[in-house]
């Protein structure tokens, strides 16, 4: 009999997100964009960490002393790098505001 | 309920799980971060007027590129001003407290702005007036086209003290320019020091005068062409996107200032 396959879990990465604003109703007030790439972070950081996990000397350590002692947490699949996004939207007066927003995008995700 | 900032609509769609206690926190946390006190629900009526739509083009961090969007200039001002600037408002003045007045050789308009939406943490860099002029067609434009009549002054004023029994105000002022009334354009004014001093000083905002100097000779027509009143003109529809426009560049000490797209690309 062969033995079950281990299912391979995926490395940290960033993954897809589409926020849309007529899904929530808020399409009345947000005037554009009429939605955004937010993406987000999900995936394994496992021993020993890799070089493309975007890894912290912190990191390398929690998930060596992990490795050993599994009450300690492995590190953390996080955004590292995030932008901003600009909306042009009604406030509650219907003035018309261009704002914009910091560290609304993932750009980069890593092991923390 | 309808305060809340995910309307019914997408409650029923995602929040199905979520407990109201939930939500509530959710809602106000999301709340905090747009700086809104409640969920807006403008009227059908709102008009978002073109140029915050162009200036979203040119400086949202996030905007698609489309035909032509984006790469047209909206002048060295206004970028200098954006590049200093992480929010940039919209203002309509208050209809109820204009004053008009036309005599001869002048027009005069008095404009009051509520800046009171301007949160505190907010510091104002730099604001402009924006007033659309429209160009003049009579039987008689071209015959003066290209002679001196076709120029008007207009100058803008901050109001320093208001007019006491039918005394002028006092005034300063702010900026001035001459237009001919060949062309139909909008014209950019820096009002920086009247709304800073109205904003980071705490001083009374008592309006700004716009005062329009006509051609020695101008008739009734050449009077309508800089927009400064809707009763200047029969023509209601295109005054929501026509009316002078109070533009303010701030910034909230959080996170990055505007750029262009072309700035963006080369950082």
């Amino acid at each position: 009999t062969s033995k079950p396959k281990k299912k391979h879990k995926a490395n940290c990465r960033r993954h897809s997100l589409y926020v849309d604003f007529s899904d929530v109703g808020w399409n009345d007030w947000i005037v554009a964009p009429p939605g955004y790439h937010a993406f987000y972070c999900q995936g394994e950081c496992p021993f020993p960490l890799a070089d493309h996990l975007n890894s912290t000397n912190h990191a390398i350590v929690q998930t060596l002393v992990n490795s050993v002692n599994s009450n300690i947490p492995k590190a953390c699949c996080v955004p590292t790098d995030l932008s901003p996004v600009s909306l042009l939207y009604l406030d509650e007066y219907e003035r018309v505001i261009l704002k914009n927003y910091q560290d609304m995008v993932v750009e980069g995700c890593g092991c923390r | 309920g309808s305060a809340g900032l995910v309307p019914e609509q997408g409650r029923r769609k995602y929040a199905a799980p979520l407990s109201q206690d939930t939500l509530s926190t959710f809602e106000a946390r999301l709340l905090s971060l747009f700086g809104l006190k409640q969920r807006p629900s403008p009227s059908r009526s709102a008009v978002v007027p073109r140029y915050m739509l162009d200036l979203f083009a040119a400086y949202s961090a996030n905007a698609e590129p489309k035909h032509g969007a984006g790469k047209r200039s909206l002048g060295r001002e206004s970028e200098k001003s954006a590049s200093r600037a992480n929010t940039i408002r919209s203002f309509h003045h208050d209809e109820s407290t204009e004053e008009l007045s036309s005599h001869s050789a002048k027009t005069t308009q008095r404009f009051l702005f509520n800046l009171s939406s301007i949160p505190r943490e907010e510091f104002v860099t730099s604001a402009e007036l924006r007033i659309y002029r429209e160009q003049v067609t009579t039987a008689a434009n071209s015959s003066s086209n290209n002679s001196s009549l076709g120029y008007h002054r207009i100058n803008i004023h901050e109001i320093m003290k208001p007019g006491l029994s039918f005394k002028e105000p006092i005034t300063r002022l702010l900026d001035t320019r001459l237009v001919q009334h060949s062309l139909s354009k909008w014209e950019s004014f820096d009002v920086s020091p009247a709304v800073l001093r109205w904003t980071a000083e705490g001083h009374a905002n008592r309006g700004f005068v716009v005062e329009v100097v006509h051609p020695s000779s101008a008739d009734r027509d050449y009077k309508k062409h800089v927009r400064v009143s809707r009763s200047l003109h029969d023509s209601e529809d295109s005054w929501p996107q026509m009316r002078p426009l109070l533009v303010t560049y701030s910034h909230d000490g959080k996170g990055h200032v505007l750029h262009t797209r072309q700035k963006r690309q080369a950082r």
